[in-house]
């Protein structure tokens, strides 16, 4: 799909329609506000401003055109609502919709919503998770059991070769690249000698993964 | 460190705040709202009211205690800025601070933050890149150059063997691992056949990677 509707352009609206746009999609950006949309006009593909909530106005600007449409309306929940349904009932494929908390996602998801996010307590998470492993620079999560962690070589490994770490018998953890300065070495021999300043991209179990990301 | 401090308890503060204490850390909340303290002090270890923006009511929760407080509060930017100054004053290592936009976070690096975060506009820059990469599962960034991601295998690879795929020079990835089910399988060999369902985890240039999560 090329192109993109959003309905908000609140914080979070606006940096969704900026970051498609950057990356080469046509978007429709909707706001109630006429200032707002007026503002905003020159950084994305297109604005017009309506009110969501009503189907008739979203047919004008052919909303039916779109099979994405995410829904930014934050501080008003009934308005956010009455899009997410008016959008599920002229048959748009996929609605994503942000909501301030648990309790709107479920209305939400019942109504249709086919994805909900809420940024500030995803936002919070994930502050949360880097803070409680330092060494950890990042992380992505390979099915629901395991993770692929990248982090700073732990103090106590450096000098140390990859056999004498022993890391997959001791950790359960598996060393799949360590870089060291602009250099990549994937799939680095048992002989390999840790270094200070290395950055090891590591595969476990979440369990795993989160014990050997405390290692000093 | 043990102990985090997380000022404004909105719902950016409170996902910090309780995702913290789910990892075994202890939080002390501060806002100025007594009822905001009050709902919130089963979730963490102990909550105040004060205003954070006064140093001596600061120094009576003992904030020079914490290495890490991380300021939250959103709409009110004065006393967002005035916090964050109070906690530099006051000698806190590190003060991490939410900001809505640009311009706010360059004048509270500039007050000393050694962390400007914007929640919303992470969001959207997160959702727009789900959005452009539909077969993306997640992804990690290596250096400033390279990244690892994780997504499903491309159709049009299915049924060959990793030999035959030839993504290293086809595509200038390297596929570290394969899931299948619940197995993981690192470091796959050449002959490898990709099937329909597998997950690849691939490590490539930035750019490389880009291409990559395109392919069908
Ligand atoms: N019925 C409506 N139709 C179209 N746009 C609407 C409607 N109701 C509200 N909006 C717009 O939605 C935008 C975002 O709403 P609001 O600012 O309340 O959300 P927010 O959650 O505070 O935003 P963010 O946190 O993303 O900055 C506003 O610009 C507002 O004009
Ligand atoms: N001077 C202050 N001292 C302590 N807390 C404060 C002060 N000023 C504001 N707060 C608190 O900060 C909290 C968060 O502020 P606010 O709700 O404006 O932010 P927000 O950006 O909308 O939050 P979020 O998007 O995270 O929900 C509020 O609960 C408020 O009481």
């Amino acid at each position: 799909p090329r192109e993109f509707a959003v309905i908000g352009l609140g914080r979070f609206g606006r940096s969704v329609a900026e970051h498609l746009e950057a990356n080469g999609y046509t978007v429709l950006g909707i706001d109630l506000s006429p200032q707002i949309v007026q503002s905003f006009s020159t950084h994305i593909t297109k604005a017009v401003a309506l009110d969501a909530t009503n189907e008739e106005a979203l047919k004008l600007v052919d909303i039916t055109s779109f099979d994405t449409v995410i829904v930014a309306i934050g501080t008003d929940f009934e308005s956010n609502l009455m899009t997410t349904v008016a959008l599920k009932n002229l048959g748009i494929k996929r609605v994503i919709t942000k909501a301030l908390n648990r309790r709107q996602q479920e209305i939400l998801l019942r109504v249709g919503a086919d994805r909900v996010i809420r940024p500030e307590f995803d936002a919070g998470k994930r502050l949360a998770e880097e803070l409680s492993a330092p060494a950890m620079l990042e992380k992505l999560h390979l099915g629901a059991e395991h993770s692929v962690l990248e982090l700073r070589v732990p103090k106590s490994l450096v000098w140390q070769t990859l056999a004498q770490t022993d890391l997959r018998n001791r950790y359960g953890v598996t060393v799949l690249v360590v870089k060291r300065a602009d250099k990549l070495l994937v799939s680095p021999p048992a002989d390999c000698i840790l270094q200070q300043g290395d950055i090891l991209v590591v595969l476990g179990s979440n369990e795993d993964i989160a014990h050997f990301a405390r290692l000093e």
